[in-house]
Formats: structure tokens, sequence, C-alpha cells
């Protein structure tokens, strides 16, 4: 469903190029569960922002469901945002004007959802956040904070789930209840990519990416018995 | 050489209220190496704003160093902010418009001191980021961003060094490197408070103080042999 072919992405910087990606070469298959592991600065929030089409490449192909999403127009990107792909970002990005239940409830807008409220309720229930649903972004903890853009990624139920470091800021009880809902997700079917610094988040999917300056250096698969 | 005693924090929210901290007691010596851990949303990045000097109680009583923070003037607190106190915060606070270097130099600014440019980038050499001294926080990854906090909190090598999840954004190679550096200030003689969810980094202190729904619940003094 995920196909890189020999990306690259280069940030120009002063007079010189920051070379993020150097060619990478990633499938993944349908329901299949990844996470992707490397250093600071390795290049994963760039990967993933491209697999989110938040981003372009500079050059090399990335094709999804079998399209070359380099030859989308801006509306069909946005829609893909919208429904196809939902993205927790590793510094949430929540709309610092919108209370949080508001937060979770804007994919849902865009998407047309006739029962928005009930869904997004649900959703920062399950994350612990039923009480701060009036909140606004700057008035909760980091990890309320990454509890919201959790919910919110995961309010139009998209088929592939993106996410950069989605237990970073949470104890490790939280931490487990995120990852059993991300767990539970894979099973129902959906394909999930997560960047993590956590081995032991890492050993709860099927496949360790693990990627050093800009290129993807090699790979464990993981057999759950 | 910090004595919190009855403190409470209450955020006003629509019409009620949230009880960020419901009478928190506690004494460090100078010195001393403490972690903080709790559930997300417990207090803790709030207690450690408190210890900081960047926000006051509702209630209760702040003594740094003998003297009750409540009583002292604007000027006071910003001089325990720039000298006695380095804060690396949860989500660093970088100033967007200015350079990494420039960002890790406002303080030594601040403090006159007559060398800033060889402490900054001794500072980002060490936690590795001496080949990104002209970026710009937006040009960083989040690992990159949260070594750029440490880097400036550290640059007046002050007394108190308070850390709120210093290695929650890296890999561990570098969460190793930056608590090798913590370790280093505390033989020093730096009183150093760190909140974290990361149980490695917290028997790497002497003494871990659990908080939860804002309050002290348990401790743990960690013997080193
Ligand atoms: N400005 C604010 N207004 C209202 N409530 C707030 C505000 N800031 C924090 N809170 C609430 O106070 C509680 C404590 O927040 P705090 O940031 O101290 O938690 P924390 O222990 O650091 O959590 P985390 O581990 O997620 O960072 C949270 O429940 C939060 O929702
Ligand atoms: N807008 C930008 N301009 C210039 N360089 C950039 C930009 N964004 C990222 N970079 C650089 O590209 C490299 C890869 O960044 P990326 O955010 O993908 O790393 P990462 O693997 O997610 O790191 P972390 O684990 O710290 O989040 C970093 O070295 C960073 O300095
Ligand atoms: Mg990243
Ligand atoms: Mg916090």
């Amino acid at each position: 469903v995920i196909s890189l072919d020999d990306v690259r992405k280069d940030y120009p910087i002063g007079t010189g190029v920051v070379q993020a990606l150097r060619g990478v070469n990633l499938e993944v298959s349908p329901n299949e569960y990844v996470a992707v592991m490397g250093p600071s600065g390795s290049g994963k929030s760039t990967m993933l922002h491209i697999l989110g089409c938040l981003d372009t490449p500079s050059s090399g192909s990335y094709r999804l469901d079998g399209v070359e999403v380099s030859g989308m127009s801006e509306i069909e990107l946005a829609s893909i945002r919208n429904r196809k792909v939902g993205f927790i970002f590793q510094s949430y990005n929540l709309l610092p004007r919108m209370t949080v239940q508001q937060n979770v409830e804007v994919p849902l807008v865009f998407s047309g959802h006739s029962d928005r409220s009930r869904v997004a309720q649900r959703l920062l229930t399950y994350v612990g956040l039923g009480h701060r649903l009036d909140h606004r972004p700057n008035q909760l903890s980091g990890g309320e904070q990454q509890r919201v853009a959790i919910a919110r990624a995961l309010a139009n139920s998209p088929s592939i789930i993106l996410a950069d470091e989605p237990t970073g800021s949470v104890d490790s009880l939280t931490g487990q209840k995120i990852m059993a809902l991300l767990g539970a997700l894979h099973k129902e079917g959906h394909t999930i990519v997560i960047v993590t610094h956590d081995e032991t988040v890492a050993r709860q999917t099927e496949r360790i990416i693990r990627i050093r300056d800009g290129q993807i250096k090699k790979e464990d698969l993981i057999v759950h018995l």
C-alpha cells in the first residue's frame, strides 16, 4: 500500500543543503504494523511527513495504493490527509484557539461526519481526557496534548495511521493504553507506521526499520508467539 | 536549598478550577539529584515551574536558599531564573527567529558573559549539534530542538538544574549522553531535579519522588554501589 523508491529529501540551508533522506526504499503492505527507529536527526519525521502527504520528496517516487503521489492535485492530497491517513505529530500541532473537543472534531467536519460530538468524546474518553473537553491546548500538560493529537488522528478511522513518537510524553501506564488502542486498530485491519525511540513500543509491532543518516540500514522482523 | 510547604496551585477554567497541586511538601538539599515521576497530568510540570520561579503557588510557601520566593521583586526573580536556575522545558520554548547558537547565547548575554560564542559552541558540540549552529528551531528535528534547550539551560552553569523530560524526544544513545552530562554536573556540585517518564533515567538519580493527582505519594531512595 506504501512504496518509496529511492526517495531523497534535501533542505536548503544558508549556502548549503541538509540531505535529510538519501535514497530511501520502503515497501509497506496493507495491514502491516511497522516501527521506525533511529538516532535523533536521522530522518524519521521527514520520511513520515512524506508518507503522510505533508511534504514531497526532492527526488524519487512515492506510490500510495499504487498511485504516484507526486502526480496528485492539491484537492486529492487534502482528501488523502483527511480520510486515508491519520497523522500524529511529534509536536502535536493542535489548534491553539479551539478547545480539545473542537480540535478532535476538525477532521470530522471536513469528512462530513454526522455524529462528530459523540465520536470525539468517545475517543477522548478512551485516552483519559473526558474531563478536559473544554480546555485549550495551552491549558493542558504535555502528555495531555499528545493524547489530543492521537484522538484527532483517529477521528475518521483512517486506514493508514502514521504516529511520530506517540508515547514520548506520557508515563508508561498511559503509554500502554495508547499501544493497546493502536494494537486493536491493527487487529481491525489498519496499516500502522510508528516512529519511536522506545524499544518496548517497537517490540509490539511486526517489523522494525532502523534508519541512520537518511538511509534505511537494517530491518528486524518480530514473531509474536 | 529548595523547600515547598503545603504548596497548592489552582488553574481557573470556565466556571470551575483545576487543582493541579493539592498540598505539596518537598525538601531538596544542596547537591541532591532528584527524579520526579507520575502519570500524565499529575502536576509534575506545574511543580517544576514553581521551583524555577516561572510561576507562583496559589497558596503555601516556596523557600529557595532560605528566602521566601513570594516576597521577591520581579528583578530578583529574573536574576534567579538567569543565574541560579537552569530550566529545560518539556516543549523546549526556543526563540523561533534566532539561530541555534543565538538561542544558547541568550542567557550569556543577560549574565554579561565575556566569551559567549565559545561557551555556546562547546555546549552545542557536546550535545552533538556543532553542525547545526545556524539552523533556526523549525529547521531541526524534535530531538535536536530538545538538545538546544538543554544547552541553553546549562549556559550559565546554574547551581540548580530543572529538567522537564530531557530525554523524551531522543534515541537511547543520545539520551545516555545527556544523562552523562547531567551526572557530571551533579558530581561537580549542582542540584538537579529531573521530571521523567523513563525508569532508566530515574534510576540514575539518588531519590525518586512519585506524584499523583497533585500530591506526592511516595519516595524511593537509590543506593549506588
Ligand atoms: N493553564 C492551565 N489551565 C488549566 N489547567 C491546566 C493548565 N496547565 C495545566 N493544567 C492542568 O493541570 C494538570 C497538571 O498539569 P501538568 O502540566 O503539571 O502535568 P504533568 O504531570 O507535567 O503531565 P505530563 O506528564 O503529561 O507532562 C493537568 O491535568 C492539566 O490539564
Ligand atoms: N526545515 C528544515 N531545514 C533544514 N534542515 C532540516 C529541516 N527539517 C529537518 N532538518 C534536518 O533534517 C534532519 C532530519 O530531521 P528529522 O526531523 O527527520 O529527524 P528525526 O529522525 O525525526 O529526529 P528526532 O528523533 O530528533 O525527532 C535533521 O538533521 C534536521 O536538522
Ligand atoms: Mg522526529
Ligand atoms: Mg509535564
